[in-house]
């Protein structure tokens, strides 16, 4: 049975794409079957796991009815991870979006026949528009990234409210497999009052594995190599993989 | 005559919010009076620079006709810098925006009567919709930061088109004053490596200031101070009186 799962925060730079990449990546790693659909107009994630400009993409996955995800999928240079790319034409696919009977179920639709993944990762843009509630009507689960930083815990609270209204109106299967702290500096005192806030806040919901910052990470979209790829025995990498592990077990 | 400046980028968090409010309170600390518009849901200049929650705010302005800019506009505690609050709310006023026939035009027409400010600033969302398009339309001039990390560059192409079309059909007075390189880490050699890149693909729109990676920076929004009040010998304030020098200069 493949799961899906979404990872969401309206607001910016908190390490959405960062997280589904080598998530996906370890999980990969793992032998596990693997897809990553990129479902943000900037093609973030795109652009770290492939050099090349992808033919067709996500949009027209959710624009043209013809057009099935078997038909838009790559295979990627990494074992047991195949990616769904994204274009910059979904952000005009955004608003014509908005016109369709089904505007939040067009991706659900083609999400269906998943023969043979094991997971399936879907990384949105900073934002709350349709695009993000296609992906969490389409899910199982959301992954909450949140930075250690100050602005970060504002909008998680508007974040959970549109799962639940997603949850009861929209996609009954849609729970909150839990937050990630992104970003943490061990070196300030701020990353540590974050994270108590956080624990306290969401109490029972936070993964124990925090996502330190680390300039490999910064480093490996360059080289369109996941952490565990690029830098294998960074602080990254092995946050990584212990958080793939805390996933699945 | 005063001159009214978005800050725009729609990748997440290059801190567009940081710039905006720290900019425009170095420029207030030069005796220069300036108001500062949230037009980004998240208000998080908002909250960076006031500890209450604003009666009404830039959602009333662009959504009600008889609501006037002084209506809303606060004094902050900090001399010649005043306030015109967002709210969550503005994330439905984007959605209500799309039926309004003068969509792009409703801040313009909002912010014609700016007696005695010297500047505006406009803080924008992570995204190119009709709440960035309101305040290009509205605005003389647009500042861009740039993150000096990889995925930076990736969108600034597309906003710059954007920054033409709106140019050609919308505003004819809007121009780009420049770029602003931020949180730079003078530690990796992977800021150095962006900025040489990004002046060598924008020659000439790249302010020589940079502003370095500051844990002040990130700690400043939670004692709603701007740096220059918060740390005024850090490296982050220092680096924002060097930008508002060259911004006048
Ligand atoms: N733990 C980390 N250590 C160092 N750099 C990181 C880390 N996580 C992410 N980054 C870098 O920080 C920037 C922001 O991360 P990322 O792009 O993943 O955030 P995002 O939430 O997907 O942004 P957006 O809101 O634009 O989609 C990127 O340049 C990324 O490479
Ligand atoms: N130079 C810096 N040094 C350290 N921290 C910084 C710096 N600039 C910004 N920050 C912090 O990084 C985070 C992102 O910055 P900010 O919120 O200003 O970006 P943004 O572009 O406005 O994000 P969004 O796209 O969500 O609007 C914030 O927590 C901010 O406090
Ligand atoms: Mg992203
Ligand atoms: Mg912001």
């Amino acid at each position: 049975m493949t799961v899906k799962i979404a990872i969401a925060n309206q607001k910016g730079g908190v390490g959405k794409t960062d997280l589904c990449v080598n998530l996906a990546a370890s999980l990969s790693s793992f032998s596990f079957n693997t897809l990553l659909v990129d479902l943000d107009p900037q093609a973030n994630a795109t652009d770290y796991l492939t050099r090349n400009n992808p033919q067709s993409s996500t949009c027209d996955l959710l624009m043209k009815d013809e057009i099935k995800l078997e038909d838009i999928t790559l295979k990627t240079d990494f074992p047991n991870l195949s990616l769904a790319p994204s274009s910059i034409g979904l952000s005009a696919a955004q608003v014509q979006l908005a016109n369709e009977v089904n505007m939040q179920f067009r991706l659900k639709r083609k999400l269906k026949a998943l023969d043979g993944f094991d997971y399936v990762f879907i990384d949105t843009p900073p934002s709350l528009g349709l695009l993000t509630v296609n992906a969490l009507t389409a899910c199982d689960q959301v992954i909450i990234p949140i930075q250690t930083h100050y602005f970060a815990m504002d909008g998680v609270t508007k974040l959970l409210d549109t799962v639940n209204t997603i949850k009861e109106d929209l996609n009954p299967n849609l729970s909150v497999k839990g937050i990630v702290l992104t970003m943490y500096d061990r070196r300030t005192s701020l990353s540590k009052e974050v994270e108590e806030k956080v624990r306290n806040a969401f109490r029972g919901k936070v993964f124990k594995t925090v996502i330190p910052i680390n300039v490999k990470l910064a480093e490996s979209p360059s080289h369109h190599q996941p952490i565990i790829t690029y830098a294998p025995r960074s602080t990254g990498a092995k946050a990584y993989l212990n958080l793939a592990k805390e996933f699945v077990g």
